[in-house]
């Protein structure tokens, strides 16, 4: 099977609802530092079920679209900076508590046929996971990932900016637990 | 639970060498490096470590943390292709992993990647180089659109891709 | 003991933000990004924490570790810079910083260290790109000899560095 | 004041005595992976003092130049491939664990004077400290440094390959620690 595009919704650095693709069985994601290249990353592996922590977020509401509002007094000096750059006020406070996100995976299987894996954020920092359109509970929803071959716990297929160097030098003890979750 | 164990170790074992020689072989030195697991504690593998041996090409055996940035690359992605190998997860996703090779290694890496990946093992890269990213099939371009303070995406594919 | 850490801070945090500008403008924005120290307790500064805070320009406030990868090396070296500005040794020595930014921060980084290198601040910069060290006054090219299985070096002037 | 140029012997890498440098204000270095930069910025950090646990090795005798002998039998299989790839038989175990090394940083202060800062490994694994040219106790050789500004301790000027990204988000109470140390 394979990846064929994403749908986001408020994810990270991603405002209001973009489709991202077509993927290719080789595609190379590019753009300048900060562009949101591994915020992209970071949408596929949330559909795939990786916690957020894994993210670079410490909690869910982290992972919501959040607009160019000053958050806290320490930030006039900043916030009058901004307006000078003539930056508008987009975000109040309430507007983004209240925004909820998902991404959605169209994947398709090695018969060509089309599956939807969508993981969404409500309003409330809930989160609900759906399987073509239905919703399903965490474990049905990562059983159909596991017929995929896709481990999430394990996550041999995922690596991360910065990560490549220590998985070669990874303790005797890690090595074991990763073959033990593959096999 | 051994035998699974077993079996995904010695399937391992029995690939990572090849995958290691053809991700280190070059001009210079055709046969490329030597790359091997061993079982700390054979009795009971699953209770003890795994460890990870690789020798770049004409090198001598040492412990990986002497290796240098580029060769500990190298060999950490020869070992998650032979995992891969043992248990196919049907797509990639590698966030700039080319970040401490030099020229050579990249192309060694762009041309790894263009020969295996196919309908049922897909990459997705990203990457600051375009020594790896003009060898792919299309790319997705991000931007920051600063007027609506978002990223954008756009794709692009790459014709002279069926080279 | 107050006294000497407070000097320390606050010529720091006199210094952080022009850096940061330095290293983060750019003709889209001419401005730069915003960077300052805050403390945690600033009763006792030296039994609490120092927090550092780098806005990319035109970006929000947000914390450190939601910056990306490149923007992380940006603010860590303005941050360095500062430090030094305090407290100059002679020399840097710098190996491969550059890893995870695009081709423009590296301009940035090149430009800002021809522009600081001198007499009093020397940089030594390992680097594997290009557009960084064709900018340098020298290189020290390092390379395997294999014959007697050893790392050899070579120098070479450049000579527009005069530019 | 600015480093001149480098002598090492012994080091890592580098077999036998060679000299590296000069260094100018700017000075690049570059090479393929695995040729030895960051084993030259490694003896840079050793002659200053820099302990060889940050310098990748577990003990100083790992900083001494080692050839291409086989060491365990594990390599017997290592060693056939060894010989066939027409790799002479260089270093026995004896001559590797009997040899010498040190760095000698040549610099120049602000004044123009040459000061020899040297750092040596003996055959039986102790470490002796020269400035220039006379044995000196690691005290005083560490204050000559501070003269210079050189602060080993907070090693704020030394960027080992990898850290950089970790300098922008350390602990607070890091950050402290560093600050502490350069006042
Ligand atoms: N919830 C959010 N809402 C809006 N923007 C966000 C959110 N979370 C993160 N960001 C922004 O996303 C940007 C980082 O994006 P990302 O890490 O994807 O960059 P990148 O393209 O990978 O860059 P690099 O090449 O430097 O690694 C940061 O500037 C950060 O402020
Ligand atoms: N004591 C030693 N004797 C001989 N060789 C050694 C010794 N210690 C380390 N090496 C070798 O030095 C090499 C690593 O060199 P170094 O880390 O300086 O490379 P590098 O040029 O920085 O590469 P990269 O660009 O990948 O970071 C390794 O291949 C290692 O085997
Ligand atoms: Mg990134
Ligand atoms: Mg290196």
């Amino acid at each position: 099977g394979r990846l064929v595009r994403l749908e986001v919704e408020n994810f990270k650095s991603y405002k209001g609802h973009q489709v991202i693709g077509p993927f290719h069985n080789f595609s190379s994601v590019i753009g300048p530092n900060g562009a949101g290249k591994s915020n992209l990353m970071d949408a596929i592996s949330f559909v795939l079920g990786v916690k957020s922590n894994k993210l670079r977020s410490s909690n869910v509401k982290d992972l919501i679209y959040r607009g160019r509002a000053m958050e806290t007094n320490q930030d006039s000096v900043v916030e009058g900076l901004a307006v000078n750059q003539g930056i508008d006020e987009e975000d109040d406070e309430e507007t983004a508590r209240n925004r909820s996100g998902y991404v959605m995976a169209v994947y398709e299987d090695d018969n060509g046929k089309e599956m939807r894996f969508m993981r969404s954020i409500t309003s409330n920092g809930d989160i609900e996971y759906r399987l073509n359109g239905r919703k399903v509970a965490y474990t049905r929803y990562n059983d159909a990932l596991e017929e995929q071959n896709i481990l999430v716990k394990a996550r041999n297929f995922l690596v991360f900016q910065g990560d490549i160097e220590h998985i070669a030098s990874q303790s005797p003890k890690d090595l074991t637990k990763l073959i033990e979750q593959i096999s | 639970r051994y035998k699974l164990f077993y079996d995904a170790f010695s399937h391992i074992q029995g690939k990572i060498d090849q995958i290691y020689k053809d991700l280190t072989k070059s001009q210079a030195f055709p046969l490329g490096g030597t790359a091997y697991l061993s079982l700390e504690d054979s009795e009971e593998p699953y209770l003890d470590g795994i460890k990870y041996h690789a020798m770049p090409p004409m090198k001598r055996f040492r412990d990986m943390e002497q290796l240098s940035g580029g060769e500990k690359t190298m060999a950490a992605l020869a070992l998650l292709f032979a995992i891969h190998s043992y248990q196919p997860s049907p797509f990639f996703v590698l966030d700039e992993v080319d970040a401490a090779l030099d020229n050579a290694n990249v192309a060694k890496i762009a041309n790894y990647i263009r020969d295996h990946a196919n309908e049922k093992f897909q990459f997705i890269v990203i990457s600051l180089k375009s020594s790896l990213y003009e060898k792919a099939e299309s790319l997705v371009g991000i931007y920051r659109d600063q007027q609506v303070n978002s990223s954008r995406t756009l794709t692009l594919k790459l014709n002279d891709y069926e080279e």
